[in-house]
């Protein structure tokens, strides 16, 4: 059910 | 240099159980305020972190920033060999390459030393913004695990769905399907087992159960569990962890069809 996102397309790089 | 006292060698053979399934091998980011580990899993779906407040050792000193590179499996491998009940005490140099672990039985008649090589991590660090999420829930910890481990018998993805009324977790596969749903309990006399909902807007998300299975490795951490939402956002799942900090999960949804 639904695509995988990934969680380094929601918190950005410090 | 590093010196951390902790009265239970439980307590870290703990946190290494609650993460050991989502990371190999991270850095231990050591200053004067506390241990901190911030992680994603191979596959950039999951991020762990973990928060040790300096406060919660006894003693606690480290006077500058040093980032301890551990293979926890090899973690792992020392740890068996220390006593739940030992007094576990860590040290590092500046710039050695080596992690001392001392167990010491509470009698102190028993002392074991163990030297952990670290190693070079490169890892990248995300920011995480303070979130005002839609959905607060706070619940049973075990109770999670359990609904984790019933609805997996059925798919491998788990539908979230949080109303004023309660939080509905649901699954459906070749089998069939099935859902639990726990009402927003008010008047409980067992404050461990109260599921309580605090909600701004309703919220409907579904995630892969693997990952929750991974994160409920940290039941035996703390007996409720936080669960905090927003539609199309990473889930945050917290354990707090008594007077010492906390460990965090963080799990991408999926999306769309």
């Amino acid at each position: 059910i639904g695509t995988q996102r990934s969680i380094d397309t929601f918190f950005d790089p410090t | 240099m590093l010196e951390a006292r902790l009265p239970q060698a439980k307590l870290l053979k703990s946190l290494l159980e609650a993460i050991k399934e989502l990371v190999v091998e991270c850095n231990f980011d050591c200053n004067d305020s506390g241990i901190a580990v911030q992680a994603m899993d191979s596959s950039h779906v999951a991020l762990v972190a973990l928060l040790l407040r300096a406060d919660g050792f006894d003693p606690y000193r480290c006077d500058r920033n040093l980032p301890l590179g551990i293979n926890l499996t090899s973690l792992n491998k020392i740890l068996k060999c220390a006593g739940n009940e030992d007094i576990l005490t860590i040290k590092a140099s500046d710039d050695g390459d080596v992690l001392n672990l001392v167990f010491e039985s509470k009698d102190s008649d028993r002392i074991s030393e163990y030297e952990l090589k670290l190693m070079d991590i490169d890892s990248e660090h995300l920011g995480i913004p303070d979130t005002q999420y839609d959905a607060v829930v706070s619940m049973s910890s075990g109770e999670f695990q359990r609904i984790c481990r019933d609805l997996s018998q059925i798919s491998d993805s788990i539908v979230i769905d949080v109303t004023k009324e309660g939080i509905k977790f649901s699954a459906s596969g070749e089998v069939g399907n099935g859902s639990v749903t726990l009402k927003q309990s008010g008047s409980v006399d067992r404050e461990d087992e109260a599921t309580t909902i605090e909600l701004q807007q309703a919220v409907s998300l579904t995630f892969s159960l693997k990952y929750f299975q991974y994160f409920t490795k940290a039941t035996p951490l703390s007996s409720r569990v936080v669960l905090s939402m927003s539609n199309d956002v990473p889930i945050l799942v917290e354990y707090k962890l008594d007077n010492l900090g906390y460990v965090r999960y963080y799990l991408a949804p999926k999306i769309g069809d």
